[in-house]
């Protein structure tokens, strides 16, 4: 993997949003990643919808929670996603209001990652953002630099969030993962969130998985 | 009906009209699927109200009543049961959600299930949010008397009145900070309360962190932990398997 690399550079992560008071997180890791992939493959940043996952999607359950591999099975099913403008996000369940006609975005199918942090940084690197989850230990006070909690306290086994791995690097010889949070931009550093790398802090190598769009 | 509260207890409370639609859709909820006869009825209720955009997020306790076959819960000839439980609903454009359940049985051979002071000495975030009110504002003797006595932690006595007063200002600058609004005088103490114990825990994790991070007051700093827990995580993350997908094929070459 190269030695740093930030998707945010290179246009391919849309603005950070704010999933309220609904456990929706699963619904933002994925269209983040989405929007990624559909992005590498197909040169156009879309804000995609992730109302339409918490309407639409009945593997999951909306605002009590989800998986990405069900959502992604949900968006394939439906035959795609509509953008933020056409399915707007209101945080809270509703009755699906998809129309395949509106759908801006496909997938293919979906992977899971390897569980090998340098892995899932060169894989990163080339293929572009990652939908992880991760054991959100300690994120109700962060407020800025890298996190890194005592494994007792951040059980990879407790992973009760999930967000998006948009590129890694160093800061002050500390290597990190840059991670996209969906709790707004006064959250955190302008809405994202810094762990430490390399040591499978909170469990952010366990459930990395991504979209593929051919 | 909704029992008169205990005196003490009445500083933190959501009206007990406010709390009654919630709590009898948490004992609706409780009481599916069961047969006419063994359905529970509701006791005692208390709890509090977060409210933010349309919602609101009741934090409920109950004491529920059910037929109890089993001695070694239930006092005989005493036949029923009496049920403690921990509920959150949230309520959203009239519609209710149960979103968290969590009962179990008070032996009421030893607790004397259903009193005012059973619901007090449950609980310690209820505990310490009623304790902390005396820290902040003057109560008459013997009310702040009754919140000493629920927890030594936030004795105005034993903390120093110059972090009290730190405390309440950076309440205000957060309560300005996140436009935050609260319905009476006593959600805002309690929310007070639950943010003092917030800013400890975040010493604490700050204390324990091997990295940079920094931890402190966000606009999380409010809840309690199960509030957040609740509202904002997904545990369902951990509690499901997730749908086997195919290995990405890894990378290679520089």
């Amino acid at each position: 993997a190269p030695p740093e690399w930030d998707w945010r550079n290179k246009g391919a992560v849309t603005k950070v949003k704010d999933q309220g008071m609904c456990g929706s997180c699963w619904a933002f890791s994925v269209t983040g990643n989405v929007e990624g992939q559909w992005f590498l493959k197909r040169g156009d940043l879309l804000s995609l919808s992730e109302q339409e996952l918490v309407d639409c999607d009945k593997l999951d359950k909306a605002c009590l929670g989800g998986l990405p591999s069900n959502a992604y099975s949900a968006i394939k099913t439906l035959g795609g996603l509509e953008t933020e403008d056409d399915y707007g996000y209101n945080g809270h369940l509703q009755t699906c209001n998809f129309s395949a006609e509106k759908a801006k975005v496909y997938i293919n199918d979906s992977v899971e990652l390897s569980q090998n942090e340098q892995k899932l940084a060169a894989w990163l690197a080339k293929n572009g953002p990652i939908s992880i989850a991760i054991n959100a230990f300690g994120m109700q006070f962060y407020r800025h630099g890298i996190s890194h909690p005592l494994r007792p306290l951040c059980s990879p086994w407790l992973i009760d969030h999930a967000v998006l791995l948009v590129g890694y690097g160093n800061r002050s010889d500390i290597p990190f993962w840059a991670i996209k949070n969906s709790w707004g931009t006064d959250w955190g550093e302008e809405g994202y969130y810094y762990l430490h790398r390399g040591s499978g802090a909170c469990g952010v190598n366990i459930m990395a998985s991504s979209a593929v769009v051919n | 009906a909704l029992p008169r509260r205990a005196a003490g207890a009445q500083a933190w409370e959501a009206e007990s009209s406010e709390l009654l639609a919630p709590a009898r859709f948490a004992l609706e909820m409780y009481n599916r699927g069961r047969a006419a006869g063994t359905r529970a009825a509701l006791g005692a209720v208390r709890g509090r109200v977060r409210r933010e955009g349309r919602g609101s997020l009741y934090s409920l306790q109950a004491t529920l009543e059910e037929a109890c076959n089993d001695p070694t819960v239930c006092q005989l000839p005493v036949s029923k049961k009496t049920l403690l439980c921990s509920f959150q609903v949230l309520e959203e454009l009239g519609k209710h959600t149960l979103l968290r359940r969590d009962c179990r049985p008070v032996d009421t051979k030893i607790t004397g299930a259903g009193s005012p002071q059973m619901l007090q000495s449950s609980g310690s975030n209820f505990i310490q949010g009623s304790a902390l009110i005396s820290l902040f504002q003057s109560y008459p003797d013997e009310k702040s008397e009754n919140f000493r006595s629920f927890s030594p932690l936030f004795n105005k006595d034993t903390l120093p009145e110059d972090f009290v007063m730190q405390v309440a200002s950076i309440f205000k600058e957060f309560v300005i900070t996140y436009n935050r609004t609260y319905e009476t005088k006593e959600e805002a103490q309690w929310r007070m309360s639950v943010f003092i114990n917030n800013m400890m825990r975040a010493q604490k994790i700050q204390a324990l962190d091997r990295g940079t991070a920094r931890y402190g007051v966000t606009k999380f700093s409010d809840l309690t932990e199960e509030e957040f827990r609740t509202i904002y995580l997904n545990p369902l993350l951990k509690e499901l398997r997730s749908k086997r997908m195919p290995l990405a094929m890894s990378v290679n070459g520089p």
